[in-house]
């Protein structure tokens, strides 16, 4: 048969009287360009592993979504990242917890699968399997956006004076 | 929090997602993205499932394992267990959240019990559509 493909770019969808035409025309717009990645290489018949590793990165790099380029803050104004990776055929799977450095999170993710024995790393360890695969790696600035420093600073000033909510929408970036 | 899940035409299913996590979260919060049977699953078996929301919600009820348990063991549709697990399961322990899920017979679930989520599918010789609530 014929090829399925999902994507998701989250649940901390802006609450509908915050969404103007022009953003939600920016998400659609967004989405479709990631499914059109996932939908060439399962169209040339590619594996679904492939083909899901390739969509996840059309979308860390997609600075509107919570993920590689674009993620939220820690409440110490760093990033650190999580990502996994599975495929159905033999159960084989990779994950990283907590790195900052790999462009593409889950491509780091891939390395921990197909280059240890491992399915789990974190930190330094996951970075170095990361380097060792040669991904490539940008400076914190690339994954800096305006809009995730000011949704942090936001937080903690709700923190600082009791007013912090449990909105999905800002919880979940 | 990104994901993908994929049925390719050989009949393998794969899951991948990937976060940054939860605003202002403390150094070192892991959530279930990279637990491998909460937030990020695939069992050729049963589906692939890529979830999104309160990660400790979707730890705790170890939900993408969930899922497929009740595939394997109960003969539950995709439907019926992706529904169940998010909107049942994650909303009686206060947990908010979604997942995309697609199983090896081509049958496909984005259940969320939030506002909405953004979120994508593409079906060969069928159905493509983008939505947002």
């Amino acid at each position: 048969g014929g090829f399925t493909l999902l994507i998701h770019g989250g649940a901390g969808v802006l609450p509908r009287d915050a969404m103007t035409p022009e953003a939600e025309a920016r998400y659609h717009a967004a989405l479709d360009r990631v499914l059109a990645v996932g939908e060439t290489v399962l169209a040339a018949d590619g594996s679904a592993l492939d083909a899901v590793e390739a969509t996840v990165c059309a979308l860390e790099d997609e600075p509107l979504f919570n993920a590689g380029r674009g993620a939220v803050f820690t409440r110490d104004g760093r990033h650190e990242m999580d990502a996994a990776i599975m495929e159905g055929r033999d159960r084989m799977a990779g994950a990283v917890a907590g790195i900052c450095g790999p462009r593409n999170p889950i491509r780091a993710a891939r390395a921990v699968m197909q280059r240890t024995e491992h399915v789990l790393m974190m930190g330094e360890g996951a970075q170095a399997v990361a380097t060792e695969a040669g991904l490539p790696f940008e400076e914190d600035a690339y994954f800096f956006t305006q809009a995730r420093w000011n949704s942090l600073q936001e937080t903690l000033e709700m923190e600082r004076t009791g007013r912090l909510n449990d909105d999905p929408s800002r919880r979940h970036g | 929090t990104v994901g993908a899940v994929a049925l390719d035409r050989h009949g393998s299913v794969a899951a991948a997602t990937s976060t940054g996590g939860m605003t202002a979260k403390r150094a070192g919060r892991v959530g279930d993205t990279p637990v491998i049977g909460a937030g990020t699953f695939a069992d050729n078996r049963s589906c692939a499932v890529s979830a999104t929301g309160d990660g400790e919600a979707f730890l705790r009820l170890a939900v993408a394992h969930e899922i497929d348990a009740r595939m394997r063991l109960v003969s539950a549709s995709l439907h019926e267990a992706a529904a169940g697990v998010v909107q049942d399961d994650l909303t009686a322990i206060g947990g908010s959240g979604g997942l995309i899920a697609v199983a090896a017979d081509g049958s496909f679930a984005a259940p969320f019990n939030c506002e909405g989520m953004y979120r994508g599918w593409s079906v060969e010789h069928g159905a493509r559509e983008t939505n947002i609530y």
